[in-house]
């Protein structure tokens, strides 16, 4: 099963690695930008897009007009399998809400779903957009089981699944993020 | 098959991206560096380490003291399912023979095999040590079929399955190498 493999690969490859640093990349990014952000309804988890469609955008800001790009966390550069000081680094974002406030986050597609959605497309991978979906559905409950069972990663993560039936709505993404914002007051 | 599925991913979220590309790539590195570099029996080609027994390093040259570090090549930066700027590099090593003659190659093992044996070291993921040989050799087969029928890839890069019974020789890894780099005069 695809979806269970790239979710272990996805924690074990990278959250496994990055989560632990995220809490001191957020306070060294504080420190050399402006006052007050990543203050009230901001969030210090990594925010991780899980689109049940796997249609996954390479610029969140293309997805919704509301989500401003902010700048970059600072790199991180780890010795990995032979290249040296390979880096790992995040986006933070400002998600605007309809009274026009901004709220930053650092959030990010799961990367893995691209290659759920590549293969699906690719004749010879051996699935199609048919198995798709559920490959979706494994790899968040897989990716969701793991990270429960894990010490390095624990409360430094949000997984959000999101459903793609609400696509019409042009600030569907930014409203998704914000309720989940919301939600851990 | 977990090896199937991050063969897939090894080729649609790395080597596509980065393969063609990869001769761009030494193009400006020799500008930047020392003449003679990436002459002779050097090679252009992205070489792509396959240990048998997944027993991955982090770093070349403290597998064998013929082989140093020599630089990095120049970083690609794409923006990837909302990480802006993503970095993407290669490491260049010098690999040196009998005669003490270095040869520069850009050389990498194949990360996702850090995920199989991370894998069979959790028991919660569901394979162990006797599978994971078997996994490899899917993941080499897989690889090799896919980056045979891929025309972005083609001739960037070479697959060098590396056995583990000759692990006690100090100089097992620069010698495969050499011997990769030899065939393709
Ligand atoms: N968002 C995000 N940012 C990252 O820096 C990152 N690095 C890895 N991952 C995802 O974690 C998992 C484990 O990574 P691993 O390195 O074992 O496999 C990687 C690795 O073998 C190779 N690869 C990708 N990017 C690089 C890179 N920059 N250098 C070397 N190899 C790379 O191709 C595989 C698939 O990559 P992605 O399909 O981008 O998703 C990976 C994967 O799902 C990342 N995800």
């Amino acid at each position: 099963n695809v979806a269970h493999g790239l979710a272990w690969s996805f924690y074990l490859g990278y959250l496994r690695l990055v989560l632990p640093r995220l809490e001191n990349s957020i306070v060294a990014f504080r420190a050399s930008h402006q006052a007050g952000c990543f203050q009230g309804r901001s969030s210090r988890k990594l925010l991780i897009l899980i689109p049940l469609n796997a249609n996954i955008a390479h610029k969140l800001e293309d997805e919704d007009d509301n989500i401003r790009f902010y700048d970059n966390l600072p790199n991180s550069e780890i010795d990995r399998a032979g290249v040296r000081g390979r880096v790992y680094k995040h986006s933070v974002y400002n998600i605007f809400d309809e009274n026009g406030k901004g709220h930053q986050c650092v959030a990010e597609y799961a990367t893995p779903l691209l290659t759920l959605y590549n293969m699906s497309q690719e004749s010879s991978a051996g699935f199609g957009e048919p198995e798709r979906r559920q490959q979706v559905l494994l790899f968040y409950r897989t990716l969701r089981d793991i990270l429960e069972q894990s010490l390095e990663c624990r409360n430094r993560y949000r997984l959000i699944l999101l459903n793609d039936d609400h696509e019409e709505d042009p600030h569907f993404l930014s409203k998704a993020i914000l309720r989940h914002l919301q939600q851990q007051e």
